[in-house]
């Protein structure tokens, strides 16, 4: 129905917007109707300007940049409908430290209402995880695992 | 809810049974390229009922099946049980711990289980339909998401708000 | 052949001129996100003759000029230079160090030049025709295309073989 | 042409599977007509196994490992036509450590005959440069480098 849409339309527009200048610590961005009244059937365009930067369509970003508002695009649309958890494959592998220092911090405030499982290649963020497992094959072909509970290693130094 | 376990035997590179325990903060899964980290992915996805070989990055449902190595045989059936703690009654059930079960073999038969009683893919789809998880959802998000959500048309991107709404 | 140099003026994010100079080795250039690594490479396609803006990332070929910050205005012209060694005479033209250049007015006017000699887009285009240089060749690899080989179908994937028969 | 146009399909078959080999230190990979009797129509499937591994379609490969299956495929029809110098963006973020540094000794062996230039987030990529540009973005929206030479500074530090 179109007002259903609309108003979810609206909620989007507006979650994405604060996630996108939190991430960015800055800039702004917003999601638009092509044809506002055909909400039926009108395409969406995302405008997204990060900080400092005068640049309105989201093609000219970089691939960093434009992971980082896909990023803030699905947490806006999360946020509508937020999931008991959530398993994320390698996003985090075009963020530079500061972009990833930042999304991390958000799914930090997330973990209240989601449990996040994160696939990754990166040192920055198993470190600000609480539990890791490390998949290897030393079997050519068999997988097998190695689990680190670091918050439970880090308690049993801390006693002991 | 919140998820407790995933045992994998036989699913894709996981010859040996494997079993993940996850708590409520943010767990990572880290390894070299092909270790198997993304088959853990595919197997959650596989247990929630996906039908899709394709999404499972397969071209039949059977390649879902641990399918030998230079020092392994080929093995007959897959097998993922997904555990969950329910003590808030998220799902419409009345248990306080809730495993699903999917199991596929070569010859193509399945078996599927909620709390190891016998049911239909449909009984486990059903479960979750209004718990967001599943195939509409945001409970995965990766790359191939990502790159829709940049590169798609105005018009295909309408779909991620009807799904929303 | 080999570069000698890029030097770029009012092209996207570069609004104070910049110029590269390469050795005959691995050059690395490494930045933060959005710092303008890959804006390099829309320029060096671009004064080898890309006449798609979308190719370039952008809507129009205007986009390809500077168009201002929080603390500069925007700029009236994009102009890139490149710089090659043609001691091989790899180029079919009688000069060892070959400058070619590339400049856009916002009013949409372009201007060319081959060693400062004034010329036409498509001058540019025949000089490197045989060289393996422009579009469809390898000069340039990035993710989009590992993707295409990837993901394509096996009719669309033809197209590589075609393009290097 | 049918006859050229097969004459570049086998060499690059024979390219491609001679440099998966190399870079997976084993495995075997190959292209393929799916109708050898409709070559100027056919469309082409790549099988590729990695070393160890029973799978035929690359489907089922990981992500690093399309990534540098397709890389051997790039490479492959490279050298049918090599070009006099090659840009690459960011096309080691998928791999791991291993991976990477063989698919970095294979660039070194393509020097005598092509000039690289690599832009990368990698440190491992930046270390084994002759040379590399760093660009920022200090006063926003506004690219700036700086250069190093890291043969010179090496160099100087050993004369001085
Ligand atoms: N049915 C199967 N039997 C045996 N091995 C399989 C099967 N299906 C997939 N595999 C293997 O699993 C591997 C892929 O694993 P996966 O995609 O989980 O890797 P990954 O850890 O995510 O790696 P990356 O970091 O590169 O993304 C492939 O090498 C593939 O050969
Ligand atoms: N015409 C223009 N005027 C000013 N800035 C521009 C213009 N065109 C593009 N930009 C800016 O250039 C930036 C993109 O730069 P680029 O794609 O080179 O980044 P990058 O260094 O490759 O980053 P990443 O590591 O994320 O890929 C964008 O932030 C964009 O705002
Ligand atoms: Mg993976
Ligand atoms: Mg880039």
């Amino acid at each position: 129905t179109k007002e259903r849409f609309l108003d979810t339309f609206n909620r989007v527009d507006k979650n994405f917007g604060e996630i996108f200048t939190k991430l960015f610590e800055g800039g702004s961005a917003k999601i638009e109707l092509l044809e506002p009244d055909n909400v039926l059937e009108s395409g969406i365009r995302i405008n997204a300007r990060p900080p400092g930067k005068n640049i309105k369509s989201i093609k000219l970003t970089s691939g960093g940049e434009k992971t980082l508002s896909a990023i803030a695009l699905m947490f806006a649309i999360y946020e509508v409908r937020p999931t008991p958890f959530c398993i994320l494959d390698e996003v985090d592998s075009p963020l530079d430290d500061n972009n990833l220092h930042r999304f991390l911090r958000m799914l930090k405030d997330y973990t209240d209402k989601t449990q996040f499982i994160i696939i990754t290649h990166n040192k920055l963020t198993m470190e600000m995880c609480d539990t890791f497992y490390g998949v290897t094959m030393e079997e050519f072909g068999v997988s097998k695992i190695i689990s680190v509970k670091l918050r439970e290693a880090q308690e049993s130094a801390r006693a002991g | 809810m919140y998820l407790k376990r995933i045992k994998v035997f036989g699913f894709k590179s996981f010859a040996d049974e494997t079993a993940f325990d996850f708590n409520q903060g943010i767990t990572s899964i880290v390894g070299p390229n092909g270790c198997g980290k993304s088959n853990i992915l595919d197997a959650f996805n596989w247990v929630l009922g996906e039908q899709s070989p394709s999404r499972l990055r397969g071209e039949a449902m059977t390649d879902m099946i641990f399918n030998g190595s230079d020092t392994r045989k080929a093995l007959g059936y897959a097998n993922v049980e997904l555990t969950l703690d329910n003590s808030k009654d998220t799902l419409p059930i009345s248990y306080d711990s809730v495993s699903i079960t999917r199991k596929l073999y070569r010859s193509g038969e399945s078996e599927y289980f909620i709390n190891k009683t016998p049911c239909r893919l449909k009984d486990i789809k059903e479960l979750f339909l209004d718990t967001g998880i599943g195939t509409k959802s945001y409970s995965v998000m990766e790359q191939n998401q990502l790159d829709f959500i940049i590169k798609s048309s105005p018009e295909e991107r309408r779909s991620l708000i009807e799904e929303a709404a």
